[in-house]
């Protein structure tokens, strides 16, 4: 099972 | 006051056929030395970002920075109105709630003006850190929209490996398995069909086939395409457009439960 990560979660707080 | 010519006005065009699906409503930032454009889509899974350079136009005049919120999709259904051959002028009032496109044949004996209505976007503006990457493969862009397709036709997710022996493309789904490899390849006649793999270490990561086949409308801009990976961090499909700026999209990566 794939879970899909999102953007978020990287650039956040740049 | 805002005036940008661009000869190549199919370029715009193209630009506009590569993200339109992908973002539906995006700022235009307008700046003394280009414009850019910044957007995520719905699921803030992939990210486009679009820099065209003044150096690009024969004309650009741009007077204070500003930012427009376009409809891609209104703006794609003007630009179509433009023939391939078109010199195509984008001009902005400040304070104005429009747009203008104008169209000029190159023989000048027909020249259109479409009027766009402009929208207030609510946009979040993401920072985008330079990162070291693992792993970056520049190949031609035409082979890489190829292998997505035939990819998508298998499976619904590819997983991209970058060893030393070169980069793997595969897939799974309910009728079998693909594996597409391709080696680093430098012996060709011409530089844009080379494959050029820069790895410094090994690197897999899995991503969803159906943004990576939307990413690929982008292949009219440019002959290759450069894709840097490194575990933990978005991929990065770059197109290049000459001389002018880049279309880049970021992808989040899937994990394994």
């Amino acid at each position: 099972l794939e879970r899909q990560l999102i953007l978020l979660s990287y650039f956040q707080g740049c | 006051m805002l005036e940008l010519r661009l000869v190549q006005g199919s370029l715009l065009k193209k630009v506009l056929e590569s993200i339109k699906d992908l973002v539906n409503d995006a700022n235009f930032d307008f700046s003394s030395s280009g414009f850019s454009l910044q957007s995520m889509d719905s699921s803030h899974v992939a990210l486009v970002a679009l820099l065209l350079k003044s150096e690009g136009f024969e004309h650009y005049r741009c007077d204070r920075n500003t930012s427009m919120g376009m409809n891609l999709g209104n703006m794609s259904k003007m630009l179509k109105c433009a023939g391939n051959d078109d010199i195509i002028t984008i001009k902005g009032d400040d304070g104005s709630d429009t747009v203008t496109f104008m169209f000029e044949s190159p023989t000048q004996d027909k020249i259109a003006d479409f009027e766009m209505k402009l929208m207030d976007i609510d946009s979040e503006h993401l920072g985008i850190p330079e990162a070291e990457y693992h792993a970056i493969v520049k190949m031609p862009s035409a082979e890489f929209a190829r292998i997505c397709k035939d990819l998508a036709s298998i499976g619904d997710t590819v997983v991209i490996s970058v060893t030393k022996e070169g980069v793997k493309f595969s897939t799974r789904g309910d009728i079998g398995t693909a594996n597409i490899v391709l080696r680093q390849n430098t012996t060709v006649d011409k530089p844009e069909d080379a494959t050029v793999i820069e790895m410094n270490e090994p690197v897999s990561m899995t991503f969803a086939l159906r943004y990576m086949n939307s990413f690929t409308k982008a292949t009219p801009l440019s002959n290759t395409v450069t894709i840097s990976m490194s575990p933990d961090l978005p991929v990065v499909v770059e197109y290049k457009i000459a001389e002018m700026g880049y279309v880049r999209f970021y992808l989040a990566p899937k994990m394994e439960e």
